[in-house]
């Protein structure tokens, strides 16, 4: 069955910058 | 670009492809961080942290542009267009009237794309401290932000400058409100 993943703004944004910096590391 | 398209679509399939825009518009918020001179010279948690805390303020400056406040619509990038009240049914209105108002105000001050870019980048380095190391830094980095900004606009109109200027400025508080009004909107995300 399909999920659905449910964050808020402020926390999609910390996730994908965390990422990033994670990334280029 | 945001691939909405209200006609064939249940809300919530609207809904993940409108959350799904938030995710290359944040990457290139990072992008533009790093290319801010002196941006990369304070510590990587330093920077991680303005991050965190401004790039919500620099997405309500960027989507300015995709706001047409006299029409009240939108237009993404890949050319649809959405009156405001199609869009407030996804559970934003609160925070496009709030961008919609925003909008009207740094619209007004008639900014060239390198005045609001400069803009951009005071907005993130002015974002919230706490949790930053290095606050002397930061203040540094800012002060000269804001003195790079206040020359640009002096050199293009210097007779109106003295006006323009500080009402720009005044923008900050108002990014800080929307900031902690909506960033705790809710997006949803399908995982396969």
């Amino acid at each position: 069955p399909k999920t659905h993943r449910v964050m808020t703004l402020a926390d999609h944004i910390s996730h994908i910058i965390t990422q990033d910096f994670a990334r280029n590391q | 670009p945001c691939p909405v398209s209200v006609a064939s679509r249940s809300g919530q399939q609207i809904w993940e492809s409108f959350s799904q825009c938030f995710t290359p518009a944040v990457r290139e918020v990072v992008e533009f961080a790093k290319g801010i001179p002196g941006f990369q010279e304070l510590s990587q948690q330093d920077q991680v942290m303005l991050l965190k805390s401004g790039t919500f303020q620099v997405l309500m400056v960027r989507f300015c542009a995709l706001l047409n406040p006299e029409e009240r619509t939108v237009t993404f990038l890949n050319g649809q267009t959405y009156p405001q009240s199609t869009l407030r049914g996804l559970g934003m209105g609160t925070l496009l009237d709030a961008m919609f108002d925003f909008s009207e105000n740094l619209g007004a001050l008639r900014l060239e794309p390198d005045e609001i870019a400069l803009f951009m980048a005071v907005v993130l380095v002015s974002a919230d401290r706490s949790g930053i190391s290095d606050t002397a830094a930061v203040e540094q980095l800012q002060e000269g932000l804001i003195h790079a900004l206040r020359s640009l606009i002096h050199r293009r109109c210097p007779e109106q400058s003295a006006a323009i200027f500080p009402k720009l400025l005044l923008r900050l508080p108002d990014l800080r409100t929307l900031n902690n009004l909506h960033s705790d909107k809710l997006l949803a995300f399908r995982i396969d």
